[in-house]
């Protein structure tokens, strides 16, 4: 403020009439920073294709639509949604693309990476896996969907959770990973990987062409953990 | 509140925008286009303190007129926000995720004395 005064009810330093335009555009960068919890700005981002990110925003909007048809408060089995214990904390809706990992003739690895500073600030709320099945021809083929871990004690992976589908016809299909993506968060680094077994006939689940609108990804949801609070009496 | 004018000296609130374009943040930042960085500046005499900005009942004036008589407490009031409002953000993370959040108290909306 160079030289104004320190305001001690609202703790914000007043910019002294007069300020110059940079130093209130410093600051305005560093408030912004400081409440996304950034140490800097991200690098050059590496945007989605459009047609993956209108497919994944319609199918969440689509998501979110078949929890608003029922009444206010009722969830479509009639139980009510347990109250956000932490209310009033400043929430986050992830949007996660797939990064094609290490694949064979029938399975393929799919890698989501968090970033450490959303991961070492928040806690998931729910995270959802969104996949696309291009069934080639008819009748029910099994596919398996396996969440993998880092193994602690070396460079492998161990297996978290397996779950089997039979799969009839091309669509969507949508897996909870909020537990896997939960204990991720308290780790370095943050990265889920996700193993799709499929039918030898069927060759990769991922779209030859990355601009494919089936592209898989995962949407979560966090909020900000509470800092440990001291009351004043 | 109010805000201020070219020569306001009492306490109101001082617009500024900041234009992402013109800091080079549109490339991570999706939404919005800038943030309103308003901040409250001016005076609060003492007879001013606890108002949002200038008096406008008949009850508020005799009020200040007994502060501004009792000048017992020579006490500072401090022009500050008596409004805020969250600013939400849609922007890309270094792993270019999309992230959406709304960051609390971030735009300030009217000032006031304390």
């Amino acid at each position: 403020t160079a030289g104004g005064e320190w305001c001690p009810a609202c703790g914000l330093a007043t910019p002294v009439p007069g300020t110059p335009r940079d130093a209130l555009l410093a600051l305005a960068k560093q408030s912004i920073l400081a409440k996304l919890r950034l140490p800097a700005r991200p690098g050059a981002p590496q945007p989605p294709a459009r047609g993956a990110l209108l497919a994944a925003l319609r199918r969440m909007r689509a998501q979110r639509s078949d929890t608003a048809v029922f009444p206010p408060g009722m969830l479509p089995n009639g139980a009510v949604p347990h109250l956000n214990p932490g209310m009033g904390r400043q929430e986050y809706e992830i949007l996660s693309f797939a990064e094609a990992g290490s694949s064979t003739s029938h399975s393929v690895r799919l890698h989501f990476r968090f970033s450490q500073e959303l991961a070492g600030s928040t806690e998931i709320l729910q995270a959802t896996l969104y996949l696309f099945w291009a069934v080639p021809s008819p009748g029910t083929q099994p596919v398996t969907i396996r969440i993998l871990q880092p193994d602690p004690a070396g460079p492998n992976m161990t297996l978290s959770s397996e779950t089997r589908l039979e799969v009839q016809r091309s669509g969507w299909t949508t897996l909870d990973v909020g537990p896997a993506v939960r204990s991720l968060f308290g780790q370095e680094t943050p990265r889920l990987t996700v193993e799709l077994e499929m039918p030898e006939a069927w060759g990769s689940p991922l779209p030859a062409d990355p601009n494919d609108s089936h592209w898989p990804f995962v949407v979560a949801q966090a909020q900000a953990r509470t800092h440990h609070r001291v009351h004043r009496r | 509140g109010i805000d201020c004018g070219r020569d306001s000296r009492m306490c109101c609130r001082q617009e500024f925008f900041v234009d992402f374009k013109e800091i080079g943040w549109e490339d991570w930042i999706i939404q919005p286009e800038g943030y309103h960085m308003n901040y409250c500046t001016g005076l609060c005499p003492l007879h001013m303190a606890g108002i949002p900005g200038l008096a406008a009942s008949f009850h508020t004036a005799v009020l200040n007129r007994i502060k501004a008589a009792s000048a017992a407490a020579a006490v500072d009031s401090c022009c500050v926000p008596t409004q805020r409002r969250p600013l939400s953000l849609l922007y890309y993370d270094r792993d270019s995720n999309i992230v959406k959040t709304d960051i609390p108290d971030m735009i300030v909306d009217s000032c006031g004395c304390t």
